[in-house]
Formats: C-alpha cells, structure tokens, sequence
C-alpha cells in the first residue's frame, strides 16, 4: 500500500 | 516583547516529548491569543498542530505578533536543565534572534536562564479544512498507546474498523494476525477510562502504525484521545492539554497501489 503525503490532502496558506 | 510563564516545566516537557520524535525544529507563531506550531514532519507524512491559548498561561504578553523558529533538540537540552517543579517563563524581544527560558524554583531561590538562537524556518503553513467525520472515537489514551504498540509487532500498517457497536484495530503479518476490539463503554467510575463513539458512517481505514506510534508520545499530555475518521481524508489523532490548549496530528490513510 501506499502512503500519500498529508501535503496532498491540505492547501497551501 | 513577547513573554509567556507558566506554573510548572511538565508540561512544556511533555508538549517537547510529543512533537520532538516528529520534527527537527518547529516555527512557534506567537499572538494575543496564544502559541500555535504546524509543521509537517521530515518525511511530510504527517502534520502536528499544535495550540496553546493564552489565558492558560499564568502570565502572557504579546505586544506584536512574533514568530520563533526553533531547533526542537536544542530546546530539549534546555528544558532537560528544568526541575518538574520549577515555573518557566520564555521571553523574547521584537524582532529578537534569541529566545530566553527562565526557569525559577518554587521556593525563588534558584533562578537560571538559558538563551537559545532562533533559526529562519522556511515552513509553508498549510489550510486545514473543517470536516464533519464519519466516526470520532474517544478512549483512554494509555490505552491507544498500547494498541498502538503491540499491533505494530505484526505489521507496518493497521486497520482502523469503526461501527457504531465499537472500533476494531487490526494487523497481519509473516506472524500471523491480531484482532483487537474495544466496545462503548456503558458506565465507568472514571471518565477518563470510557470509550465512546460518535458514528454517522461506518469506516474502516488502513494507518501506518509507525506515526501512528510517534503520535502515542503525547499520551502523558491528557488521559483520553479522540480519534476523528472519515473515509479518504487524513485521520486526526487529538489529545487536549487541560485548560491549555491541544495537539492534533494529521495522518492520510494508506491508499491501494
């Protein structure tokens, strides 16, 4: 399985 | 000038212990309303946020919003200088390069103070949205803690079952499988030791136990952790720092390959 980075999931201020 | 006291070093001591094993250094955002630090980790797996309001401090002043970037091994070494005891209060100039910690004995008669340089954090903050979850669950923390620790002897990832009738933490590996359940708790003496669940969706969900462990090392901060789920979207792993503020921490549910 793969792990996605929480960065995907949150925008960028 | 920014200063911030509070009564007693344990509890800055374990606020250290829970994001030190994540993050190298952190950038504390300090404000009229309080201390707030997010950062994701070094691999940027996961996401710690962290926020302490103001009037939990004994003492707080912030004439002008600052931002101090810290090495989190350097403030360990200084906070390993405080006794339990001891009030600490961290003081900081406008525009400041360093950062100071007092730290004074109940009894006022040691005073040491320890100044540590601030370092320029490049860190990008990023929005985090407000979900309605499917499943919250709320248990003892201790308890998690261990669930967490014994499940990841079987496997790098754990599966994460809620209903409405209790939550399910799975493993399988080269050993063999572990199975562990937790139903509601109907009545106990304490609230610290009940386990509740609040469901509008079942989920079942795949973590990786590796975080999911770093994050148990908030455990010593508040006696219950709420678990907050809902298919597809990063897990949040809350732990409430009594009249202080709280630590969440953000982790994205494994995904098929």
């Amino acid at each position: 399985m793969a792990q996605p980075s929480i960065a995907a999931f949150f925008n960028t201020r | 000038m920014f200063e911030a006291r509070l009564i007693s070093a344990t509890i800055l001591k374990k606020i250290l212990d829970a994001i030190k094993d994540l993050l190298n250094e952190g950038t504390f955002d300090c404000s009229d309303s309080g201390i707030q630090l997010q950062a994701m980790d070094n691999s940027h797996v996961s996401l710690v946020s962290l926020t302490l309001r103001s009037d939990g401090f004994d003492k707080f002043r912030c004439d002008r919003n600052i931002s101090m970037g810290m090495n989190l091994g350097s403030m360990a070494k200084i906070l390993k200088c405080a006794n339990n005891d001891d009030t600490v209060t961290i003081k900081a100039q406008d525009n400041a390069d360093t950062v100071t910690f007092m730290f004074e004995s109940p009894n006022h008669e040691k005073v040491s103070d320890y100044e540590m340089k601030l370092m320029n954090l490049d860190q990008e903050h990023l929005g985090i949205p407000e979900t309605d979850y499917s499943c919250v669950v709320r248990m003892p923390s201790m308890e998690f803690a261990r669930i967490c620790r014994d499940l990841a002897q079987f496997s790098e990832s754990m599966l994460i079952c809620c209903t409405k009738e209790g939550v399910k933490f799975s493993a399988s590996g080269d050993v063999g499988s572990a199975n562990v359940k937790l139903a509601q708790t109907s009545s106990v003496d304490k609230e610290e030791e009940a386990v509740s669940i609040e469901m509008q969706e079942p989920v079942t969900l795949t973590f990786a136990c590796r975080y999911l462990n770093a994050f148990t090392k908030a455990s010593p901060l508040s006696g219950q952790v709420q678990l907050s789920m809902s298919a597809d979207v990063p897990l949040v792993v809350e732990y409430r720092i009594q009249d202080l503020g709280h630590i969440r921490y953000y982790l994205a549910p494994k995904i098929e390959d």
